[in-house]
């Protein structure tokens, strides 16, 4: 995350830390339920071998070194249809919900965030020299309306439908590298709803190019109907 | 009632009996108006809807092209649009009747070809509904609608339609509230209200300051004109042709010296960016290229003075250095001033009365999203950024400026003029993550809150007071053995497994959940109902996030 500031310890406690199994975090991820996390298509293309994979949960530092960890391993990954950028990993066992592993609450199918709502996004990639490298951190970006991010001055007719984009005009707030796959969630009816998975942008936090995230809320219904089959 | 259709007039008690018309069999009125609305054998202008029978029949006329006749328990529904019979801007959006033109003469049918040879015809522009011969301006001709005449010697000639009064905007149009639904190229517009065929994040709801009603076109994100989203699935948004008002726009009050929300009033001479760049004079096009001038005709955009014309942030202007095409300005924001925030700004809590909270919260305590300290839509105010400049009314976000209990907002809710806002007092004696505290690194977390009546996973940690079965059956206590005589579940046998009283347990790790022995002779154990914690619980952190904005 660049700018934005660390975040209190298990306050994003959805947050997962996609990691190979020898323990190197690449990306990041949303607990939805105890046994699935939702994930970054384009994070899993490092093996097709869920073995390749490892699950840390509850975990506030990158290395995980906390008495809160959980550690799952990957028994199944599941792409999303449509070539978009959403994967779904199912967990070997399930994790032990507790005030610092929770799952995220998922949209309903189709829902669109209003342009302007104030959402969150979170993660352990690069700070590109603001502080908090190595912690959780988080930053705050309005959602940006497509007809917007499409325009000239954004991100010129390259945002499909199935994409959201978030960030300020002025840039310096921004999701980076290592934190694709994690969560962006807007709060409504005092819960947190996961409506984007980081997924990628025009370098990070830099002016008028805000963070693209996949839309949660187009692939909702085969979320829930992949866990129920699986 | 369930009986008002958007887009229509209802007058009830009538009916249209056309030649042309086509019968359906509906359930209610909205389905009568979803057959008109894809009718394809002609063009609908109408339906009647009999409440009786429910009995429906769309037709091609409307009170203006056929009499309305009386009908017993019928209502005539007619399209708004094919009942206007006036004009706005250059007439694209006229789907009136009238068929002569400005010197009596009658008009040539589209689709005929004679007298006249026409190179406009139906086919070409089917969404200009070159029906009949009635005045149409396919191709936006700049004084209105016309046609081909009927005179050998007049090919065309313009029809004589009125203009409709009070339908113009100033500006960009961002102050515009009428009621034009049809864009510069002839697409319908779609509702704001509605995600189909576009879906869009334009929620009425979250921009109430911006009239997004029915379907009408609005301006609420600093576009260079009204806009809307189309009918046409392959059309995502259009520009709207509305006309220019010819009144002068009403008075802004400028801000000449510093700015408070993002600055759109702006009007000083404040003409260097963040960095210190020198700003690139609007009238210009070097070192860079831009339509600025001719898009954002009132916005001030004079000399080189940073500005705000398509609501961003703040002013910004375009540089002089070629290698920065553009910069928002360091204008300095009204009230600010030089001492140090003392608040506990990354705590979303306040402490005291909460007139120190400068957190981000901006919802109130039943979930309403709360209106901008600087919008007079929809509730008008005075707790303005201007006087109370040491309040921080910024956004949309909760504050105290009036000393009340606790932070709280105007709702855009125009039945909600405020409310308190969705936030806690901070805890006074907390010991929670501050550095002074001495939490043991090696305390395991808890694994499910004690006595929490729902259960994770298949149960086997539920600890909660349940103790009615599924079929209602009150369960037998663990330690007793009537009328179920056991063994293999007894507070002895399994002491790590809570069988305490006679509350549902899972101590043998059922695949199913808890359940426990009954009272009932004839049953003699059963799966009691636990929620799931997850269901409820889910997007709920217990350490309430920071929820930072900042850099």
């Amino acid at each position: 995350i660049v700018g934005g500031c660390v975040s209190k310890p298990h306050s994003w406690p959805w947050q997962i830390s996609l990691q190979t199994t020898w323990g190197f975090h690449f990306c990041g991820g949303s607990l939805i339920h105890p046994q699935w996390v939702l994930t970054a298509e384009h994070c899993i293309h490092k093996s097709e071998d869920p073995a390749y994979y490892k699950v840390l949960l509850g975990v506030h530092t990158k290395s995980g070194e906390e008495p809160s960890r959980q550690e799952r391993n990957v028994e199944k990954l599941m792409r999303a249809p449509n070539n978009a950028d959403i994967a779904l990993l199912k967990l070997q066992s399930p994790a032990m919900i507790n005030d610092k592993v929770l799952p995220v609450c998922l949209p309903e199918q189709d829902y669109i965030v209003p342009a302007r709502t104030e959402c969150y996004v979170t993660g352990w990639g690069q700070t590109r020299g603001t502080a908090g490298a190595g912690v959780l951190k988080e930053t705050g970006v309005p959602v940006i309306e497509n007809k917007i991010c499409n325009s000239p001055r954004y991100m010129n007719g390259e945002i499909k439908e199935d994409e959201l984009c978030a960030g300020v005009n002025e840039g310096g707030m921004d999701a980076c590298k290592g934190d694709s796959g994690g969560p962006l969630v807007c709060n409504s009816q005092n819960s947190y709803i996961l409506q984007g998975v980081t997924s990628w942008g025009a370098g990070c936090a830099a002016p008028m190019r805000p963070g693209i995230y996949a839309r949660v809320s187009t692939f909702a219904d085969w979320i829930n109907k992949t866990i129920e089959d699986n | 009632s369930g009986t008002e259709v958007d887009g229509y007039t209802k007058t009830e008690g009538a009916q249209i009996l056309s030649l042309q018309r086509r019968q359906y069999s509906v359930n209610n009125v909205a389905e009568c108006a979803a057959k008109c609305d894809t009718e394809t054998s002609f063009t609908c202008r109408s339906f009647t809807y009999n409440q009786r029978d429910d009995g429906c029949w769309t037709a091609p006329d409307n009170s203006k092209t056929l009499m309305a006749q009386r009908g017993k328990s019928t209502m005539l529904y007619e399209k708004k649009v094919y009942l206007l019979e006036c004009t706005f801007g250059t007439g694209k959006q006229y789907r009136g009747t009238k068929s002569t033109t400005k010197t009596g003469k009658t008009c040539q049918r589209w689709d005929e070809r004679y007298p006249h040879t026409p190179n406009i015809t139906p086919e070409e522009y089917p969404r200009a509904e070159l029906e009949s011969n009635f005045c149409r301006n396919p191709d936006g001709a700049s004084e209105g609608p016309w046609c081909y005449t009927t005179d050998p010697d007049t090919r065309w000639e313009y029809c004589d339609v009125a203009i409709c009064p009070d339908e113009c905007m100033h500006c960009n149009g961002e102050d515009y509230r009428g009621r034009i639904s049809i864009t510069e190229d002839s697409y319908t517009c779609q509702r704001w209200d509605s995600q189909e065929p576009h879906s869009h994040g334009y929620d009425p709801h979250a921009f109430s300051d911006k009239d997004l009603v029915e379907n009408f076109c609005r301006n609420p994100d600093g576009e260079r004109r009204p806009w809307c989203f189309t009918t046409d699935p392959s059309k995502r948004w259009d520009y709207c042709d509305i006309p220019r008002c010819t009144t002068p726009p009403p008075t802004i009050a400028p801000e000449l010296t510093c700015i408070t929300g993002n600055g759109e009033t702006y009007r000083g001479t404040v003409a260097v960016t963040k960095s210190n760049k020198t700003c690139q004079s609007w009238s210009s096009q070097t070192p860079h290229q831009h339509y600025y001038l001719q898009m954002y005709t009132c916005k001030g955009l004079d000399e080189n003075y940073c500005r705000n014309p398509d609501n961003v942030a703040m002013p910004w202007c375009y540089t002089t250095d070629n290698a920065t095409r553009w910069e928002y300005c360091d204008v300095p924001r009204c009230g600010d001033t030089d001492e140090p925030v003392t608040h506990p700004e990354e705590e979303d809590c306040y402490e005291g009365d909460g007139s120190s909270y400068r957190g981000m919260t901006s919802e109130t305590i039943s979930g309403k999203k709360c209106q901008d300290w600087s919008a007079m839509i929809p509730h008008n105010h005075s707790y303005t950024p201007q006087n109370y400049p040491k309040a921080d009314l910024r956004m949309n976000l909760c504050r105290n400026p009036d000393g009340d209990e606790a932070p709280w907002c105007y709702t855009t809710d125009p039945s909600v003029r405020w409310e308190f806002c969705n936030l806690e007092q901070c805890p006074t004696n907390s010991t929670e993550e501050t550095p002074t505290a001495s939490p043991n690194p090696q305390t395991p977390s808890t694994a499910v809150p004690p006595h929490k009546d729902c259960k994770t996973g298949n149960g086997e940690t539920y600890r909660g007071p349940t103790s009615i079965t599924t079929k209602g059956v009150t369960c037998q206590a663990w330690s007793a053995q009537s009328p179920h005589q056991h063994k293999s579940f007894t507070p002895e046998t399994h002491p790590d497994k809570g069988l305490e009283g006679n509350s549902c347990r899972n101590p043998g790790n059922d695949a199913s959940g808890p359940w426990c022995y009954t009272t009932d002779n004839n049953t003699r154990w059963d799966y009691c109902h636990i929620p799931n914690c997850v269901d409820s619980k889910c997007g709920t952190p217990v350490a309430k996030p920071k929820r930072c904005f900042g850099r």
